[in-house]
């Protein structure tokens, strides 16, 4: 998996 | 979100309230690094501009508002107030954190999920924070009696990387497809950094006596 994460948290 | 995503925010908020609260109440600022307060500052800038390309929810994007708006804040106050900045450790406070934000920045260009402005700019603010708090633990190690507020303001923003870690830990084993390596190697390393000034705490905790940190 290459796609940059979600930044979900703070 | 889990229980332990929410617990850590909750103790990074009280740890800003404690220390906003110490600055209002005492108009003193003694014991509190400047420098770390403009590192945390950085930090959130560069992390959150993300606030105006994506949208998480309303609890993230209110959070973000206020943690920025906090950091600013404070150090506003340690630098600017009348009052307040005259209780300045300024020469307490010497450690040289521009290399901090050199070397950060210098690993984020290096190591990021993805080459791109806003990638690297998150992957630098995931390592400063790691070690933002550097100049605080300096400064109160160098000052030896640390005030009840300032232990608390520290005690709790380690409180909110434990509970961080807790939160990866559930999400490992809750999510298919969790690998947030970037974060949870900087959360270990920031959490580590604590470790010292967590076992005196407990111990002063434990003899119901002042916290000292040795020097």
């Amino acid at each position: 998996n290459t796609e940059a994460e979600v930044h979900d948290e703070l | 979100m889990n229980i332990f995503r929410f617990l850590g925010d909750m103790t990074h908020l009280i740890s800003i309230l404690i220390l906003l609260l110490k600055i209002y109440a005492t108009k003193s600022c003694s014991g509190i690094s400047l420098k770390t307060q403009e590192l945390y500052a950085l930090v959130f800038l560069a992390r959150y501009l993300d606030l105006f390309t994506d949208f998480i929810s309303v609890y993230n994007s209110v959070m973000k508002v206020v943690f920025i708006a906090s950091s600013l804040a404070i150090v506003w106050c340690m630098r600017r107030h009348r009052v307040v900045r005259r209780s300045y450790d300024k020469e307490l406070d010497t450690f040289r954190h521009y290399f901090l934000v050199a070397a950060c920045l210098a690993l984020a260009l290096l190591v990021q999920e993805k080459f791109t402005f806003l990638e690297v700019l998150w992957a630098f603010s995931i390592y400063l924070e790691a070690v933002a708090i550097l100049p605080q633990l300096v400064l109160l190690q160098r000052s030896g009696n640390v005030d009840n507020l300032t232990g608390q303001y520290v005690f709790f923003l380690g409180a909110y990387r434990a509970f961080y870690i807790l939160n990866w830990i559930y999400r490992y084993f809750t999510e298919t497809h969790f690998s947030r390596w970037i974060s949870c190697v900087s959360g270990l390393v920031q959490t580590a950094l604590y470790a010292d000034f967590f076992y005196y705490y407990f111990i002063s905790w434990k003899n119901n006596s002042k916290l000292q940190l040795p020097a």
